[in-house]
């Protein structure tokens, strides 16, 4: 352990406490501190200053993956999928990344593929309306691959730019929601060419080490190109991400800091870490 | 599942007959990773340990074991270690009470807590629960503030058919308020305050939390809580039960695998009791709170 052993025992002790109330995990944090201690100078190995710095770039680092902003495509429409457990930000993100598209002059239509849950797409007609997006909806209880397999029509018959497919929230470990995503994700691709072009995991920062079993298993059922992570504007601080990038090396695309229309941010991995260790 | 933390601690301690304090701190250590992989927060785990630490080193023989006739066992170290730590998670849970406060005419609850946490849902299974013990329920749709939050409620109220009740121009402690004469005017005796998710930290819709609380005077006020909230839990709680007098908590969303760590976060930073806990998203999904079954999911 080399240069470990030279740090202070309470200098290692707060940092862990930063890492591990942050939701970084302990594993993680553990890993962290062991990497980093290894790496600086034995001469810096007595200043706070220089290790944090050292834990914060090593963060970064992980953090910093290819993150493309969204972009319409050759073909149109870009098909985008929002997935994740419920309660996470799905919809309410769905309404951000509509207007931010409008923003840019596109022509949106959004996807009510969640037939499931109560006032589902009441609420993405509230946000459809209020970013100017078209919406598709079905009947209740309809099958959500067929609203977006329509939602998909309605888009290549406008001449629209792009189709966002709202998804029901789902636990990971429920077997048949899982299969039904695998579903909705196979329906999209028959509907359009290379379909869908991005699928977005929505997670919520509040939430602890869940988080990688949450990215592991839709992962594992439809491959994710980017993450959403939401709610950062309260006081979560969303660690858990760090060993999420890590492992699956699927990049944060964009960040949630509020409830309105334009609380959506591009992810930039500095920030993120200058806010870990505020 | 059985997470590596714990794992490894019962099978270091398997058998062993003697513990020194050695072994009890490396079998903490282990104890300590499985914990915080479960969730549980930073300075809880530090409390928990240190009680575990001292009932392990202590001399009293408090851990009993029966074998199949009924006759006592005598139980090895390693064993009676893993036995604290279970009696010791399940103490803190408990104790049991997931009595709801009932008043004449009409029973107030309020619903509380994060974005998404549940809230609206377990509205609605609350209302079920309590029609299977004879009481009429009014749901309240007080989150005036959520695209189609007052449907959804409407949605479930329709589902049970119940009445939901909902003005439109006014706000959540002025509607709270006005609920309670619409309620006995129904011949409804329970409403269930159902609020907009909210962070601790905005200053205005906590204020109107402690309006409504202080207009309508809730009878329960419950913090819903999702199982698969991580450090934060301790943060959030303790902000919630600071401003409202709150009656206990909601953990929602444990048909996932999330462990469920928050739990004993929010238990010993508020000691406000679970009262229930929720299992799925249908109406019926909704149980009393028992610590046995929680404690060794938290443990993994
Ligand atoms: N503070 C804050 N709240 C958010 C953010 N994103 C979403 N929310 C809130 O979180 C709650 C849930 O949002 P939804 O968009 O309904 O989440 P969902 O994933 O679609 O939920 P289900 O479809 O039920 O699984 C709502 O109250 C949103 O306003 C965010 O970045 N910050
Ligand atoms: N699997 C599962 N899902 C649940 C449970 N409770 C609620 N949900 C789901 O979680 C999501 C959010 O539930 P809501 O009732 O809308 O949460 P809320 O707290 O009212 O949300 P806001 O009003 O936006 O703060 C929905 O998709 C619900 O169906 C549960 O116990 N298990
Ligand atoms: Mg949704
Ligand atoms: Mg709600």
């Amino acid at each position: 352990f080399g240069a470990k052993r030279e740090l202070d025992k309470s200098l290692l002790d707060d940092l862990e406490q930063i890492l591990i109330t942050s939701d970084i995990g302990v594993k993680t944090a553990q890993h962290l501190l062991e990497l980093v201690s290894n790496k600086i100078d034995k001469k810096e190995v007595d200043q706070p200053d220089k290790v944090r710095a050292a834990l914060q770039a090593e963060i970064e680092r992980i953090l910093d993956l290819e993150n493309r902003p969204l972009e319409v495509a050759e073909s149109k429409p870009l098909v985008l999928m929002v997935v994740g457990v419920n309660g996470g930000g799905k919809t309410t993100t769905i309404g951000k990344l509509a207007q931010r598209f409008r923003d840019q002059g596109r022509r949106v239509v959004l996807g009510a593929g969640d037939t499931f849950r109560a006032a589902a797409a009441d609420q993405l007609e509230v946000w459809a309306q209020r970013s100017g997006a078209d919406l598709v909806r079905g009947k209740e209880g309809q099958d959500p691959s067929s609203v977006l397999f329509e939602a998909v029509k309605r888009a290549q018959s406008s001449g629209a730019d792009v189709v966002i497919a709202d998804t029901a929230g789902r636990l990971h470990t429920k077997v048949n929601l899982m299969e039904e995503l695998k579903k909705v994700y196979r329906v999209l691709g028959k509907a359009a060419l290379g379909a869908p072009h991005e699928v977005l995991l929505v997670l919520d920062a509040t939430t602890g080490q869940n988080a990688i079993a949450q990215a592991a298993q839709f992962n594992a059922a439809i491959p994710l190109t980017g993450i959403v992570l939401t709610k950062l504007d309260g006081t979560a601080k969303g660690g858990v991400i760090v060993g999420i990038c890590q492992e699956f090396k699927i990049p944060v695309r964009f960040i949630g800091i509020g409830e309105k229309l334009d609380d959506l941010r591009q992810f930039d991995a500095r920030e993120f870490g200058s806010a870990l260790f505020d | 599942t059985i997470s590596k933390g714990f794992r490894n601690a019962r099978l270091k301690l398997q058998g062993k007959a003697e513990m020194s304090e050695e072994s009890i701190d490396e079998a903490l250590r282990d104890v300590r990773v499985s914990l915080l992989e479960g969730d549980v927060e930073f300075g809880v785990v530090k409390n928990f340990l240190g009680r575990v630490k001292d009932k392990a080193l202590g001399k009293v023989v408090d851990v009993e074991a029966k074998d199949k006739e009924g006759k006592k066992l005598k139980l090895s170290a390693g064993d009676r270690f893993v036995q604290i730590c279970y009696q010791e998670l399940e103490a803190l849970m408990g104790p049991v009470d997931t009595s709801l406060n009932i008043s004449k005419p009409v029973t107030r609850i309020m619903m509380v807590g994060l974005q998404g946490s549940g809230k609206t849902t377990t509205a609605g299974k609350l209302a079920k629960y309590l029609m299977a013990q004879k009481h009429r329920p009014m749901l309240v749709a007080a989150d005036v503030y959520r695209p189609a939050a007052i449907d959804q409620l409407q949605v479930l109220g329709a589902q049970l058919a119940i009445p939901v009740y909902t003005e439109s121009g006014l706000m959540p402690p002025d509607l709270c308020e006005r609920a309670i004469q619409k309620a006995k005017e129904r011949q409804c005796d329970v409403v269930i305050y159902d609020t907009a998710g909210r962070l601790t930290i905005d200053d205005a819709l906590m204020h109107e939390l402690e309006e409504i609380e202080r207009r309508a005077r809730p009878d329960n006020t419950f913090l819903v809580c999702d199982a698969m909230i991580g450090q934060d839990a301790v943060r959030t709680a303790a902000e919630f039960a600071k401003r409202l007098a709150l009656h206990g908590f909601i953990l929602t969303k444990l048909d996932g695998d999330a462990r469920g760590g928050a739990a004993l976060s929010i238990k010993e930073v508020t000691g406000k009791p679970i009262k229930f806990l929720g299992m799925g998203e249908t109406l019926d999904r909704l149980e009393e709170f028992r610590p046995a079954g929680l404690a060794s999911r938290i443990l993994g």
